[in-house]
């Protein structure tokens, strides 16, 4: 699956997703991907979310709308999704996932559970090319 | 401090970062850039997580899952379980301007993808196939039923319901999700 936020230099925040989704799956199932505060969530006043990982278990926590919520709040994006993958840590510990959260001006975060490390990929005036970001789960 | 624009993309999936980047930077909008950015990822079957030939259902047949979400607007378009057509971030986009609605699924989605003018054509590649054939070849595992007949731990499907003889037991067993298996 591959999650991305775009913002623009007005501080236009679009998400988005796609995916073939899980292998060897049951026919007709469909995962968080395209469920809209799942697999990613964009709000152009406060920032934008992307998850990945067991999308069967993700789904039902809506953790980019979390994260996106946690940052209004106040959240650093870092906190913000270490906040939004909690509860599902709390109630499914063996789930594999990660979500990256992104702020209006430009701010990047990651929390990820379950998989040894994880990476994501950020363009942005901080770099002069795309960089990897890893976060040790 | 402002650093702005911005592409994340979860995974090191540079060549959508990018491209989505490059748009960007060449004046295309946020909208267009994403579409561009996790087109190229559809296209490069990143991971074999992204777009055509993977990850097949337990037909065979590799189905798939968009969604694009504006922030100014709240509008959505989404897809899921699409067959037969490859663009899905494209399709996702397209029921968010060619319809009231925000989510398609299965054949209806693919029709109105092929009526909105996208291609249709088979998503199966010999990757695919080969996926699918070392899966029975396995007894059909990993596998996502439970509760059923004959066990799905050990054999494949046609399946029939067997209800617990005392209580419900939903129990998310762990199936491997990692880098090459998740959604």
């Amino acid at each position: 699956t591959i999650g991305m936020v775009v913002i623009d230099t007005s501080m236009r925040v679009w998400a988005g997703t796609s995916t073939n989704g899980m292998n060897h799956k049951v026919p007709g199932r469909v995962g968080d991907s395209p469920v809209m505060g799942a697999g990613s969530y964009a709000d152009s006043s406060v920032g934008g979310a992307a998850a990945t990982g067991d999308g069967d278990i993700m789904m039902r926590f809506l953790p980019s709308f979390r994260a996106v919520i946690e940052m209004e709040y106040g959240a650093s994006p870092t906190e913000a999704a270490q906040k939004a993958m909690a509860p599902i840590i709390k109630h499914y510990p063996q789930f594999s996932g990660a979500l990256v959260a992104v702020n209006r001006t430009g701010h990047y975060g990651a929390y990820c559970h379950g998989f040894s490390k994880f990476g994501y990929s950020v363009a942005s005036p901080a770099f002069e090319k795309v960089t990897v970001v890893y976060v040790d789960c | 401090e402002t650093f702005l624009p911005l592409v994340v993309n979860t995974w090191p999936f540079t060549n959508a970062t990018q491209a989505a980047w490059a748009a960007l930077q060449s004046g295309a909008s946020a909208e267009d850039s994403l579409v561009i950015g996790c087109s190229t990822c559809e296209t490069e079957q990143c991971d074999g997580s992204v777009g055509y030939g993977s990850n097949p259902d337990e037909r065979g047949e590799t189905t798939l899952d968009a969604m694009i979400m504006d922030g100014d607007t709240f509008a959505v378009g989404a897809v899921g379980d699409l067959r037969r057509v490859k663009n899905a971030i494209g399709v996702a986009r397209a029921v968010m301007r060619y319809s009231d609605h925000t989510l398609l699924v299965g054949e209806s989605a693919g029709r109105f993808a092929v009526e909105m003018g996208f291609k249709e054509e088979s998503l199966a590649t010999n990757h695919s196939r080969e996926m699918y054939k070392q899966w029975r070849k396995n007894n059909c595992q990993p596998n996502y039923r439970q509760h059923v007949t004959p066990d799905p731990r050990h054999n494949c499907g046609p399946y029939t319901p067997v209800p617990p003889k005392s209580l419900w037991h939903y129990q998310r067993k762990h199936h491997d999700v990692d880098r090459w298996n998740h959604d």
